[in-house]
């Protein structure tokens, strides 16, 4: 997780 | 971004369209597992929610927009504009079976307790039990068309390259998401029969039958 509830797979 | 990642969502990319174009250029769905492709539309739907909260990158939300739009296109092929050619009868699978513990599981492990988190670890948990229906019916029917079984090999192979991808970000950046792994490994596991029959059998240029 970069932030917290931030996903930045597809 | 490495190559893995890249080449996994290049290979993703080109399930979609494959699947898109075999409709599209056959005019006929047949064969293929409705089911699933709702299940693929609700991963997609729950899991890009944030294309609404948070920019990454041109890609990443270029992507998910694609898959969005290519996901409901092809709902709209099976259930709509080739819906004669649909094959309901063969398409059986119990797809509450898969949604409840799904479901349940995403409240009782996921990452953060929140509405985003939990609808991302849902679509996480359920990408990789979606493809099931799709494998059933190809077991009811015995067979699937040639095109068919290079959709589902692009499907399989794309989040098998992400195991890749979580094994170089975990040496490279020390980054690692348990849920995502554990999912990915289940989803890669469940094409494995299917891989077999793919190398031993249509990459021969035989047709994929299976033992009905």
């Amino acid at each position: 997780l970069l932030v917290l509830g931030e996903h930045d797979e597809l | 971004m490495n190559v893995f990642r890249l080449t996994g969502d290049l290979s993703h990319l080109a399930a979609i369209i494959i699947l898109l174009l075999k409709i599209w250029k056959t005019r006929s769905c047949a064969g293929i597992s409705g089911k699933s492709q709702i299940l693929f539309a609700v991963v997609f739907t729950s899991r890009y929610l944030d294309l609404l909260t948070s920019f990454i990158s041109l890609y990443n939300t270029s992507m998910k927009v694609i898959y969005i739009g290519c996901a409901y296109a092809t709902l709209y092929f099976v259930y709509m504009k080739f819906k004669a050619t649909y094959d309901g009868n063969h398409d059986t699978f119990r797809v509450e079976f898969l949604l409840v513990p799904v479901g349940g599981l995403s409240f009782l492990v996921n990452h953060d307790f929140s509405p985003l988190e939990i609808l991302w670890t849902f679509s996480i948990y359920l990408e990789s039990v979606a493809i099931l229906p799709q494998l059933f019916m190809i077991s009811k029917t015995g067979e699937a068309e040639t095109i068919t079984t290079h959709y589902l090999f692009f499907l399989g192979l794309y989040r098998a390259l992400y195991l890749f991808n979580w094994i170089w970000r975990f040496y490279f950046e020390g980054f690692f998401d348990m849920i995502a792994i554990v999912a990915g490994l289940v989803q890669t596991i469940l094409y494995c029969d299917f891989f077999y029959l793919y190398i031993t059998k249509v990459l021969k240029g035989k047709k994929l039958s299976l033992p009905a």
